[in-house]
């Protein structure tokens, strides 16, 4: 694991933070429990709790859809390549690309879709701090294969995320502590 | 475009088939379209920002210090060369929040024990 520059964190008044979706986008709900499932992976491991508000522009955190150049600096591409990005803390940003093929929720996944949630456990990782790892099982790792699914914290994005805001007291440390990914190699492992 | 369990396939073969053309290509050599892949290096990172975008399809010094620092990163064999691993991993889907961010130098590799910074010459 890594952290930004400064290892910026929310401080420890801002335990309870508060998410919002941008309106314009009109997600559905089972878009929202995307999201809702990959906050989940992150509260279980850390004292740090994620609620949905209304408020766009009061919530700490703010996710929005976007289509190419959208005003940040860093345009999105089109379909594949650039999936998502999201600022480190406590600028809260989370942009995600608007022409990805988003699978919200599905096990069936091929090759020219994205998985939501694998992408939403990455960039909530961003949000709270942790910068990209080089651990190829972690979430915290820069490319996700089209056509796989990558939602469970790894050790290293735990011993990350708990070195910036300790540990939940109600996590045992070991019952999400595995990786779970679809990949496609020439081996044939799965 | 949000789907539940619908099946769409979209061929990444002429994603890959762009990138193959740098196959074994290393240091001296010129390709036309190494200026793009040294504005995607720079857009992870990699190159300097500071730096003009307006590179040239020569693979130098600069091309190779981002090739391997890009490598060390992905935790992927270090040769200064884009091999197969490198291009495939090159052509995945990613985050667009940069590598690296400091000029030079990746905090990325920790290689999950202690927190030492690896810096790459340029």
């Amino acid at each position: 694991f890594s952290f930004f520059e400064g290892q910026p964190r929310w401080p420890s008044s801002k335990s309870k933070l508060k998410y919002a979706f941008l309106p314009e986008n009109q997600l559905t709900d089972s878009v929202k429990l995307a999201f809702r499932r990959a906050f989940d992976k992150w509260s279980k491991v850390t004292p740090l709790t994620f609620t949905e508000m209304d408020s766009y522009r009061s919530a700490d955190i703010r996710i929005g859809f976007f289509v190419r150049d959208h005003g940040d600096g860093n345009p999105f591409d089109g379909p594949m390549k650039i999936l998502a990005h999201a600022f480190a803390p406590p600028i809260g940003f989370f942009h995600l690309d608007g022409e990805e093929n988003w699978m919200v929720d599905g096990e069936y996944l091929k090759e020219g879709m994205v998985d939501l949630e694998s992408v939403a456990v990455h960039e909530i990782g961003h949000l709270l701090g942790l910068d990209h790892s080089s651990e190829k099982d972690a979430v915290m790792f820069p490319t996700l294969e089209d056509g796989t699914r990558k939602v469970e914290l790894s050790r290293d994005d735990i011993e990350g995320v708990q070195m910036l805001y300790g540990s939940n007291p109600d996590y045992n440390g070991s019952s999400t502590v595995y990786t779970h990914h679809q990949e496609n190699d020439i081996s044939g492992y799965s | 475009h949000f789907y539940d369990n619908v099946v769409l396939t979209i061929p990444r073969n002429s994603t890959w088939n762009y990138f193959n053309k740098y196959l074994g290509c290393r240091v001296g050599q010129k390709i036309k379209g190494l200026a793009k892949i040294k504005q995607y290096f720079q857009r992870f990172g990699y190159i300097d920002n500071s730096l003009s975008n307006d590179f040239t399809d020569e693979f130098d010094q600069l091309l190779l210090s981002a090739l391997k620092s890009y490598q060390l990163n992905f935790n992927l064999k270090i040769t200064g060369e884009f091999d197969i691993s490198t291009l495939q991993n090159m052509v995945k889907p990613r985050c667009g929040n940069p590598d690296i961010v400091k000029k030079g130098t990746t905090h990325m590799n920790y290689g999950g024990k202690t927190p030492m910074d690896h810096t790459v010459a340029h």
